[in-house]
């Protein structure tokens, strides 16, 4: 594992750290998209199928754990929890989430490494991943007052997509047989939806003044 | 072949 992988895989896992302890801590929920994490819960399911199936090392099946029980409690806390869910933004995020598992779920059948279920489930997950973010950004652009951690974690989030991309440059130098067109592509558009909010994140920080997307 | 390649990315 090269140290970009290894630096995109923990600024993800740092994005997560940020949600829950805004949630679990702060017991707030305000400004983040319940449509987005529904969708990552769906993506990591449909991705880790092979979790039990094929070992690849302690470190990974560690992690798809966690980013299995992360996904799939934040969900719950926003949708159950009694406090949390009283801090949704329910109004804002009205991104129709539905409408996007279909046209992924429909390109995956056409566009995947190999035709069998995991296969076709895995591009799923890749490709629903790319837009996953997008119901977010929509909150985020109808959101006054962006709090701290709710950037940071869209920031660590963004983060760790460009990582992975320089993962890929190098690993595509380094592991001739490495190539996952499927994941590539879809991880530039994924990228490339993050540039807008880069730019005012970035701004914002060095002009040190409030976080605000422009509608 | 090419679908072998094992998926270790997260």
């Amino acid at each position: 594992m090269n140290a970009f992988r290894l630096a995109g895989d923990m600024t993800h896992l740092l994005s997560v750290v940020v949600l829950l302890l805004k949630i679990h801590t702060i017991k707030s929920c305000a400004g983040i998209s319940l449509k987005t994490q529904e969708l990552y819960a769906l993506v990591f399911a449909a991705r880790y199928l092979d979790l039990f199936i094929h070992f690849i090392s302690l470190y990974n099946t560690v992690m798809k754990l966690v980013f299995l029980a992360s996904s799939f409690s934040i969900v719950w806390y926003m949708r159950r929890h009694k406090i949390v869910r009283r801090t949704y933004d329910k109004d804002h995020d009205t991104f129709r989430h539905h409408f996007l598992v279909l046209p992924c779920l429909a390109l995956a059948l056409l566009i995947n490494e190999r035709f069998t279920f995991r296969e076709v489930m895995w591009a799923f997950s890749i490709y629903l991943e790319a837009v996953a973010i997008l119901p977010q950004l929509v909150l985020l652009q109808r959101t006054r007052n962006i709090d701290n951690l709710t950037g940071q974690y869209v920031f660590f989030l963004g983060a760790y997509r460009v990582l992975y991309i320089l993962n890929w440059i190098y690993r595509y130098f380094t592991e001739p047989h490495f190539v996952h067109w499927i994941s590539w592509v879809a991880g530039i558009v994924q990228t490339l939806l993050y540039a807008d909010f880069f730019y005012y994140y970035i701004m914002s920080w060095k002009n040190n003044v409030k976080l605000e997307l422009p509608a | 072949a090419a679908g072998d390649i094992v998926k270790d990315e997260l």
